[in-house]
């Protein structure tokens, strides 16, 4: 153990294994906590290469490997608290994503949120034995955050029971969905639904995007991962084309809104609804600005406790650089950030939690207010955590540019949070918006 | 806004809206408002930040009313305004963040952790205050040699929070294996293994690169 870092240990004036309990809602979070991890990173079956000295392809090739281990031994152990599987999968992704994300994330809690009995029974084995792997198709080229402006349209024929699916332009080709490259072989479409020459808005179409036994692209699908980026080098983001795609009227996902075998369109009963879901992923958003932020400054803070350098009196040893006021005053209010984003983590869980009750009893009162804290404390914390881990990198000087510190790729995974389930200037006015109403 | 405005009660955490409607939140010349404010009392420096973004959310909203004035659209009124609206936002996120972390420690039993964990908070507060000095100026919230003062404060709770640093990092607890930093190793060894890891590099396989022979020696012959 570096003598440095023994020193700083013993001048601790609290124990730290009880603020670890505080962190984690309680010491039996932490010892189950502790017990998952040790499952991971225990399993001869994790090891793997530095992806750091791995290509695309081969970076892309390890981390499927990863998933279908873990869905194995998750089953294997017996884990489904969804904060455990969280807990075991953030272990064995590290700072990395997982290739099979959103069929976890987004096409799974679809499913269960808006089939209606007859299509759960047909669809939901499937996915759960991953027969089917799915992803979420939303964005698309030229359209984001703006859901009204998607392009990709499902037209009903009556005649064939049958929807037709197009991306009538290129800005419409769908664009980003993790898994859709090379992975999943359906996705869950977002489109403009047009029935009896009407169109009803966005709805939510399954569609067979490769057959399930030869993972062949389909007829009239033009599928491909959108090449590389910024990060993400473990997920195939990828694109959709859709070229007069046929799917049985069974495959519009009916819990809510219908369409009849005569073309006759059934509202949904509340537009409210969907709102559940962003809040959820936003909300989980502001507890992962917290956990990057916490990795950063365990980083940068070990590090500056280790590394000496130039001097403060002359001729006396070269001081630890945490002792330049410099370094303490670019690193400690990042500390105390991160402890803040971590309690209003927690929070936003516990809010998220108390009133999802309070929807399913009918009672949407607080949901307004949620959606717009939510939103805003997504964007906020995003932000924040995105420009705290660049100073954490900075603050390590030369090395924190070199991959083995782990700052990069921390950086890198971590900003796409400002863009996606919705940019942050469009969060931060959806936010104003409620503000100037109340 | 509007709703407190009209006198509406509201509820949850905009409900400041309302009380500050009563006390007619106004910029005003720093010197005609004499403001209290205890710098160590975290709950002083929550009311602070309360203020601070119901000002900005009045400032919005009343740029809107301007716009409208020059009849704008409500559409381009609202676009016109997008950039208050931004900052009226992220004053209201900020806010609650301070006010969370600050209600947190009200349920903190152990007593030095207690003492760690409300300095970080009130880092954090004077921290983000200094940082937009401006707003809280602008609002009269605070006086300049009230933001000097916070400043030194900074200073005094970097030196207390320098001590404990390496330690409240520790109890975040995040495995070797999860953070995967040579430069954040439990351990400290750092040089040791950012040595070991580079000497691992691909790039590092043949003593030789191939692109010597390829080019480089070629490349002599030539010259």
């Amino acid at each position: 153990m570096n003598p440095d870092i023994v020193k700083e240990r013993n001048n601790a004036t609290f124990d730290v294994e009880k603020l670890t309990y505080i962190l984690d809602g309680g010491p039996e979070k932490t010892i189950r906590r502790r017990e998952i991890e040790s499952l991971v990173f225990n399993d001869p079956d994790f090891k793997e290469k530095d992806p750091n000295f791995l290509s695309r392809s081969e970076r892309y090739d390890q981390a499927v490997r990863k998933s279908a281990q873990m869905i194995l031994k998750l089953r294997e152990y017996g884990i489904a608290d969804p904060d455990e599987i969280q807990q075991y999968k953030t272990m064995a992704k590290g700072n990395l994503h997982e290739a099979m994300g959103l069929h976890f994330a987004m096409f799974l809690p679809t499913l269960y949120s808006q089939c209606d009995p007859q299509q759960s029974r047909k669809w939901l084995p499937l996915a759960e034995s991953f027969q089917v792997v799915g992803t979420y198709a939303q964005t698309e080229l030229g359209h984001g955050t703006h859901l009204r402006g998607l392009e990709t349209t499902a037209t009903f024929d009556p005649a064939t029971q049958e929807f037709v699916l197009n991306s009538p332009t290129i800005s419409s080709i769908k664009w980003w969905p993790g898994g859709l490259g090379k992975t999943s072989n359906h996705a869950i479409v977002l489109a403009q639904l047009y029935t009896l020459g009407k169109c009803h808005g966005l709805h939510a179409f399954i569609v067979p995007v490769r057959d399930m036994s030869t993972h062949e692209p389909l007829p009239g699908i033009v599928v491909g991962d959108i090449g590389p980026k910024f990060g993400f080098s473990e997920v195939d983001n990828g694109f959709l084309k859709l070229e007069n795609v046929r799917i049985p009227r069974e495959n519009m996902l009916m819990k809510y809104a219908k369409v009849d075998p005569d073309g006759t369109y059934m509202k949904p009963p509340s537009a409210k609804l969907t709102y559940g879901t962003m809040v959820f992923i936003r909300s989980m958003i502001v507890g992962e600005s917290a956990r990057a932020l916490a990795k950063s400054c365990t980083i940068a803070i070990r590090y500056s406790a280790v590394r000496h350098q130039s001097e403060i009196r002359q001729g006396e040893p070269e001081p630890q650089i945490i002792d330049y006021q410099t370094q303490q005053y670019k690193l400690l209010p990042l500390l105390a950030m991160a402890y803040a984003f971590t309690f209003v983590g927690q929070y936003m869980k516990q809010t998220y939690l108390r009133i999802t009750g309070d929807i399913n009893q009918g009672d949407f009162s607080e949901l307004p207010e949620l959606h717009a804290l939510s939103a805003g404390l997504k964007a906020f914390t995003t932000w924040e955590a995105n420009n705290a881990i660049e100073v954490c990198r900075m603050s390590c000087g030369g090395h924190g540019y070199s991959r083995s510190s782990a700052l990069p790729d921390i950086y890198v995974e971590f900003t796409p949070t400002c863009t996606y389930e919705g940019e942050n200037t469009v969060m931060m006015l959806q936010t104003a918006r409620y503000l100037v109403k109340s | 806004y509007r709703q407190a405005k009209a006198g509406q009660q509201l509820s949850g955490i905009v409900s400041y809206l309302n009380e500050t409607q009563d006390r007619r939140v106004q910029p005003q010349p720093v010197a005609a408002r004499p403001t209290v404010v205890d710098i160590n009392d975290l709950s002083s420096l929550v009311e602070v930040y309360k203020l601070r973004a119901a000002t900005l959310v009045e400032m919005a909203a009343k740029n809107i009313q301007q716009e409208l004035q020059r009849r704008k659209s409500q559409e381009d009124a609202w676009n016109n305004s997008c950039i208050d609206l931004v900052r009226a936002s992220d004053a209201h996120c900020h806010y609650v963040v301070v006010k969370l972390f600050t209600d947190k420690l009200g349920e903190i039993g152990d007593t030095a952790i207690h003492s760690v964990l409300s300095n970080l908070a009130l880092l954090y507060a004077l921290h983000g205050i200094t940082k937009n000095s401006g707003d809280f100026l602008m609002a009269g919230l605070l006086s300049v040699p009230q933001v000097l003062q916070m400043s030194l404060r900074i200073k005094e709770l970097l030196s207390q929070l320098r001590l404990n640093a390496v330690a409240l990092v520790d109890a975040f607890d995040i495995h070797d294996k999860k953070l995967n930093s040579v430069l954040g190793r439990y351990d400290g060894n750092v040089y040791e293994h950012m040595f070991e890891w580079a000497r691992s590099s691909p790039l590092n396989t043949e003593e030789v690169h191939e692109s010597f022979h390829k080019y480089l020696k070629p490349l002599r012959s030539k010259l």
